[in-house]
């Protein structure tokens, strides 16, 4: 399992656009 | 056709629409010490997009107490400061009870997109950092 920080960071940029 | 940078002056969402442009406006904001506000910004999104099955549900809740202890819990966090306490409370509740919701973090999103706009998106567009990009 990924620890806190690893995870919010994933979700941070899962969210962002893949590109332009 | 429209270079792209021209497009991050039309508006917040152009900007977040684009890698360059979030790498952009995340220097400067990081300059002005609140970076977190765009982390919280996309944290939002990202967990409203996580999907719903059921293997999930241990990493929602993970994840949902991730956000809340790192941009929430603090009230000094730049991120806190911009909340208003009933958000943060409905927030608290949530993830106290764990009442996981893809839309728990919707609210305290909103805010934070709001002051961007009112406030640090356009003191970007009137900063070196982009003028000296364009």
């Amino acid at each position: 399992m990924d620890s806190e920080d690893d995870l919010l960071q994933k979700c941070i940029t899962s969210a962002m656009p893949k590109q332009r | 056709p429209t270079p792209p940078y021209l497009k991050w002056a039309e508006s917040l969402h152009s900007l977040l629409d684009d890698q360059d442009g979030i790498h952009l406006f995340r220097t400067f904001l990081k300059q002005e010490e609140c970076g977190d506000l765009l982390d919280f910004w996309f944290a939002c999104s990202g967990f409203r997009k996580l999907e719903a099955n059921e293997g999930n549900e241990e990493k929602k809740v993970k994840l949902a107490k991730a956000i809340y202890k790192k941009y929430i819990l603090d009230n000094n966090g730049i991120v806190s400061r911009q909340i208003k306490p009933a958000t943060k409370s409905f927030i608290k509740d949530c993830v106290m009870k764990l009442h996981i919701d893809p839309a728990m973090f919707d609210q305290a999103q909103t805010e934070i997109q709001t002051m961007m706009e009112d406030n640090t998106y356009p003191l970007f567009l009137k900063s070196d950092i982009y003028l000296e990009y364009t």
